[in-house]
């Protein structure tokens, strides 16, 4: 069964599956040990470098297990650690795992334009007012309208030692707001990149000292970004293409990495996102077979009643008209042909004397006579008349 | 009865040159 299409062949919305969308990705680190070398951490050694790809590998499959940042002993702490997703996506949750004591500050953001712009998505800190004058997030999620970045507490040592940073789109998104109907919300579950800033080491607990008296690093793995392909309900998967490029496998007549426009005839009404109600599939211009190309006229489409906005162009087989619906002038449709028949006009082919023009009847074929003249190609005196040498008469009374 | 079809060559285009159509 395709997801895209019921069984009936209608269109439906459909989505991709539910996915770590960091997984396998390469992650920058801005600080990582190793470089030069010490006893626990060697970057030129596989069994001792703590790279930052360890965030995204396989759980499991890696030895060491973690990344580690270089050491730091004196302020500023701040390390990044960002991973591009190769294309939008709808987020659901982000979660890293700390291999050691957590960070008692992290910012979270993400970027919607591939990093060239970053927003917050949420912020975790012992003193939230403090490191980023905002107030503890309110127990029952953003009073305004929309989504917001929230601080939020720091995540707490477990007793192994480490401890886990979590977030859901939903920390920061008001209740009662739909997917499907909330663009504010579309907008702030899409992204394209994710940023972690670890801001201060736990071993600083709450103070704002400049040195740490330990050596202390940032340690970390399994990053982890829930989320689906954004293909706006218009595909099932997403793919690789020939460029090593993830897109999404667009359907209902849609194109494009995200599937968020129409393809080239498919421009009968405008692109639309699929709601669960409805698939506004991107619908084919009607041109009966004889144009490639359309436009939308918005114009059109509101005189229609939302139905129709699709202009044909370039009709082609000397047809004529918004949907290629009529014969260009100088031909008639031949009643004996379909509409989409290549030769369903037919040219007039008005006699050059006994027409009084080139131009017929688009219906009938019936071309315009001189006076005593007859025939639908005007090539013949009527009954009564005879054929004069005059070629402005060329039919006179037969006396 | 079907008339016959006009007969091109029978036409005197002395005075209609400019309308005599190409051949």
């Amino acid at each position: 069964a395709d997801p895209c299409y019921d069984e009936a062949g209608e269109p439906r919305c459909c989505i991709p599956g539910l996915v770590n969308a960091a997984l396998g990705r390469e992650v920058l680190a801005s600080s990582t040990c190793g470089r030069p070398a010490n006893r626990i951490c060697d970057s030129s050694d596989p069994q001792r470098a703590h790279s930052a790809d360890l965030l995204t590998s396989v759980p499991g499959t890696a030895s060491p297990l973690c990344w580690r940042s270089d050491l730091l002993q004196r302020a500023p702490f701040n390390v990044t650690l960002t991973v591009a997703l190769g294309k939008a996506f709808e987020l659901v949750f982000v979660s890293l795992r700390f291999c050691s004591a957590p960070p008692t500050s992290v910012a979270l953001l993400k970027s919607q334009d591939h990093g060239r712009s970053w927003v917050p998505l949420g912020f975790f800190s012992s003193s939230c007012s403090l490191d980023y004058g905002r107030p503890p997030a309110p127990a029952g999620g953003p009073a305004g309208p929309g989504p917001e970045a929230l601080c939020f507490p720091a995540p707490q040592a477990q007793p192994d030692g480490g401890g886990l940073l979590a977030f859901s789109v939903q920390d920061g998104s008001p209740q009662g707001l739909d997917l499907d109907n909330s663009p504010v919300l579309q907008d702030w579950v899409t992204a394209t990149d994710i940023r972690i800033l670890l801001t201060r080491p736990a071993i600083l607990g709450d103070t704002r000292d400049p040195v740490v008296t330990v050596p202390y690093s940032y340690s970390a793995t399994e990053l982890q970004v829930g989320g689906r392909c954004k293909c706006n309900g218009h595909a099932s998967r997403c793919l690789l293409d020939s460029h090593g490029h993830l897109i999404c496998d667009c359907q209902h007549g849609t194109e494009g990495p995200d599937c968020s426009r129409c393809k080239p005839f498919f421009c009968d009404r405008p692109w639309q996102r699929a709601t669960g109600q409805e698939a506004h599939a991107c619908l084919a211009c009607s041109c009966n077979g004889h144009a490639r190309r359309c436009r939308f006229n918005m114009e059109l489409y509101r005189l229609s009643g939302r139905r129709s906005g699709g202009v044909c162009l370039n009709c082609r087989h000397n047809t004529a008209g918004r949907h290629c619906h009529y014969c260009r002038e100088g031909f008639y449709r031949d009643p004996g042909r379909v509409l989409s028949d290549r030769r369903a006009c037919r040219a007039c082919d008005c006699h050059p004397v006994g027409a009084a023009g080139k131009t017929c009847n688009q219906t009938t074929g019936q071309c315009p006579c001189k006076d005593g003249v007859t025939g639908l190609t005007c090539n013949r005196c009527a009954p009564g008349f005879q054929q004069s040498r005059s070629p402005v008469a060329p039919c006179v009374k037969t006396p | 009865d079907v008339m016959p079809t006009l007969d091109m060559a029978l036409f005197d285009w002395t005075d209609y040159e400019d309308l005599k159509p190409e051949v």
